[in-house]
Formats: C-alpha cells, sequence, structure tokens
C-alpha cells in the first residue's frame, strides 16, 4: 500500500507545469524515504531530477517500493481538477496499474477522486556523480527567469560566466549582443532577494537558452535558484521546494565545434 | 560555432 497526503495539492500543481515542457511521462520511485523522479528530456540533452521527502507529507505510508509510470500531461489534467488549496491524497496499491488522486477541499465540502492507469516506462537510471562546483550561484529566481526570457530574444545560447567580482549573462546574434551582470549583494535583511557567489575558480561555459527558459518555469516553486557549474560538466539548476524537497536539472553545456 | 553535448557523455546509466 502506498499513500502520499499533502495539505496543499498547488505544490504538484507547480511540479507538473516545471517539468512538463521537458517531459511527457515519468516514473514516480516510491520508497520508505519518499517520492524521487529521475528523466531525460525526449533529446537528451537535461535531465530533470525531483525529491520529495517523505517526512514533508502530512501523512506518508509506503509498504513496499513501487514504481509509477505516469503520463504528465494526463496527471496534469488531473491537478487542474483541484484547487490550490486541496488536500491531496495519492494512493496505490502494491502491484496496481493505476494510481488513485483525492482532493479534499478545506472545510470537506467536497471531495474528487481521479484514477489514473500507470504506465510500464523502461527508463534508464542514470548515475550522477559527486561534484565539488567550481562555483554555486544563488539569485532570486524570477530574476534568473528575467534575464533567461530577455537575453533569449537575442540568440539561441546563453554564456555564464562567473568571477569573483559577480555573474555574466551574454548572448549575441543578428541583432547585436546582450550582458547582464550580476553582482553579489550584501543585503542580509531580505535573503530572498539576495544574490551570493561561492567561487573556487571562475567558470564560463554555454548553454541552449531554450532549456533555461523551460528551467524556469519551476519559478513559482522557490523564491531562490542556485546555479553550479564546473568546467566540462552539466550546469545544476536547482529549486528548493521549502520543507519538501527539491527539483534539480542538469544541463550539457554547449562546446565550441 | 557550438556543438549541443548530450547529458549521456556526463552521466552513465546505473
Amino acid at each position: 500500500m502506498f499513500e502520499a497526503r499533502l495539505v496543499s495539492s498547488s505544490t504538484f500543481k507547480k511540479i507538473l507545469d516545471a517539468v512538463k515542457d521537458l517531459l511527457n511521462e515519468a516514473s514516480f520511485d516510491c520508497s520508505e524515504s519518499g517520492i524521487q523522479l529521475q528523466a531525460m528530456d525526449n533529446s537528451h540533452v537535461s535531465l530533470v531530477s525531483l525529491m520529495l521527502r517523505s517526512d514533508g507529507f502530512d501523512k506518508y505510508r509506503c509498504d513496499r517500493s513501487l514504481t509509477m509510470g505516469m503520463n504528465l500531461a494526463n496527471m496534469a489534467k488531473i491537478f487542474k481538477c483541484a484547487n490550490n488549496d486541496d488536500t491531496v491524497t495519492i494512493k496505490a496499491q502494491d502491484d496496481a496499474d493505476t494510481v488513485t488522486f483525492m482532493f479534499e477541499a478545506k472545510k470537506q465540502e467536497k471531495i474528487s477522486d481521479y484514477e489514473m492507469k500507470l504506465m510500464n516506462l523502461d527508463q534508464e537510471h542514470l548515475g550522477i556523480p559527486e561534484t565539488d562546483f567550481s562555483c554555486v550561484i544563488r539569485m532570486p529566481s524570477p530574476e534568473f527567469a528575467r534575464i533567461c526570457r530577455d537575453l533569449s530574444q537575442f540568440g539561441e545560447s546563453i554564456v555564464i560566466s562567473c568571477t569573483k567580482e559577480g555573474v555574466k549573462f551574454s548572448t549575441g546574434g543578428d541583432i547585436g549582443t546582450a550582458n547582464v551582470k550580476i553582482a553579489q549583494t550584501n543585503n542580509f535583511d531580505k535573503e530572498e532577494e539576495s544574490v551570493t557567489i561561492e567561487m573556487q575558480e571562475p567558470v564560463t561555459l554555454t548553454f541552449a537558452c531554450q532549456y533555461l527558459n523551460s528551467f524556469t518555469k519551476a519559478t513559482p516553486l522557490a523564491p531562490q535558484v542556485q546555479l553550479s557549474m564546473s568546467d566540462n560538466v552539466p550546469l545544476v539548476v536547482e529549486y528548493q521546494i521549502p520543507d519538501l524537497g527539491h527539483l534539480r536539472f542538469y544541463l550539457a553545456p554547449k562546446i565550441e565545434d | 560555432h557550438s556543438k549541443q553535448k548530450s547529458i549521456l557523455d556526463y552521466f552513465k546509466s546505473d
């Protein structure tokens, strides 16, 4: 028996919104420790990794580990039927071929349930090596979204360059070039608005705008985003889901031909 | 010109 209850279904709505550009379907691996999802986008350029810890749920029970393959568009249709402040309970029997989502209104005046067929997905699981990153940047997530959106008007790639002085986002194309520089802030009382840079070595890497823009669909999940970079390894874009877990996107860099 | 690498160039199957 698997059962996971979360007071606010809006968290799931936000997660689905954040990944649906990249993934059509994905396996949710449920175990005692929580719910995990790892999946590559169709072109194998990026990887989505979601972790929702069992202790972050209001109720969590997982007698036996199970993997639930789900079509994310259909899952999104179901969550559209829930109000943001509805409580959601996800239930499945051991070895079941369906999963049930139950939504309860705050005052229990409305209870609805939706049963969805599960899919057998043959998804390969990738080992992600532990990396000490050369640069770790934390900045307001809406600011990162804004920069990606603004720069993608001018080019297909964004060069992210991190030094002690700050982070520079650059692009160029037929129109010309664009540069946005972000400096570390000294604003300690407003953590959500702060920019912090931990740098061991300066790093400059190039990434496809299309993917960065997709990742920023996760902005409503967290006020801050963390960008981790090292030479010649994928960028990690991480959104912490308060008290529940994280959503990470890995993106392979572009390299000179 | 730059070339897009695949995530599989970095992360291998478990």
